[in-house]
């Protein structure tokens, strides 16, 4: 495992603490789009399926365990606790799934490096997470003010897919027969979705003032 | 090994 590949994953469990605290401590979702979760927890439950099938090392285990394991009790606590799920922004979060779903599901029915069980899974757990930040980009955009800890969630997340190009680069360089077409497009289409996000994240840093999207 | 490669990755 390379340097970037390892600050990639650090990056996203950061990501998920930063979430968990701000839900768990402050008793508070404003500004965290649940489709975006749900869409996140179909994407670990389709992925991380062969946890059960093949076993690659304790580290893989134990970060899919952990991935699993938030997503599905941040829709949770979104969904369920009483606190917590008065302050979701249900009216403002308004993106359907099954428009994103269902094309993932298709195009990964199209295109796959194999036609088995586990490689369509794969493909379509890759597509849809390619767009699952879409509703959460879509609510920053409508909230406009928005807090330090959920600019600080989507910078992080947003870090570790950049991270991961990094990572792929790397590993084609120093791995013979890394090509991996489906992995690299789609996550190269994730990260550029946070490129404008990205631009007024700095912009904001730069002047030292809150983080505010334009209309 | 080469199918493996990717599915290290998480």
């Amino acid at each position: 495992m390379n340097i970037f590949r390892l600050a990639g994953d650090l990056t996203h469990l950061a990501s998920v603490l930063v979430l968990l605290l701000k839900i768990h401590t402050i008793k508070s979702c404003a500004g965290i789009s649940l489709k975006t979760q749900e869409l996140y927890a179909i994407v670990f439950a389709t992925r991380y399926l062969d946890l059960f099938t093949t076993y690659i090392s304790l580290y893989n285990t134990l970060m899919k365990l952990i991935f699993l394991g938030s997503s599905f009790s941040i829709v949770w606590y979104i969904r369920k606790h009483k606190i917590v799920r008065r302050s979701y922004d249900k009216d403002q979060d308004t993106f359907r799934h099954y428009f994103i779903v269902l094309p993932c599901f298709v195009l990964a029915l199209i295109i796959h490096e194999k036609f088995t069980v586990r490689e369509v899974l794969w493909a379509f757990s890759l597509y849809l997470e390619a767009v699952a930040i879409l509703p959460q980009l879509v609510l920053l955009q409508r909230t406009r003010n928005i807090d330090n800890l959920t600019g600080q969630y989507v910078f992080l997340l947003g870090a570790y897919r950049a991270l991961y190009i990094l990572n792929w680069i790397y590993r084609y360089f120093t791995e013979p027969h890394f090509v991996h077409w489906i992995t690299w497009i789609s996550g190269l289409v994730q990260t550029l979705l946070y490129a404008d996000f990205f631009y007024y994240y700095f912009q904001s840093m730069k002047n030292n003032g809150k983080l505010q999207l334009p209309a | 090994a080469i199918e493996e490669d990717i599915h290290d990755e998480l």
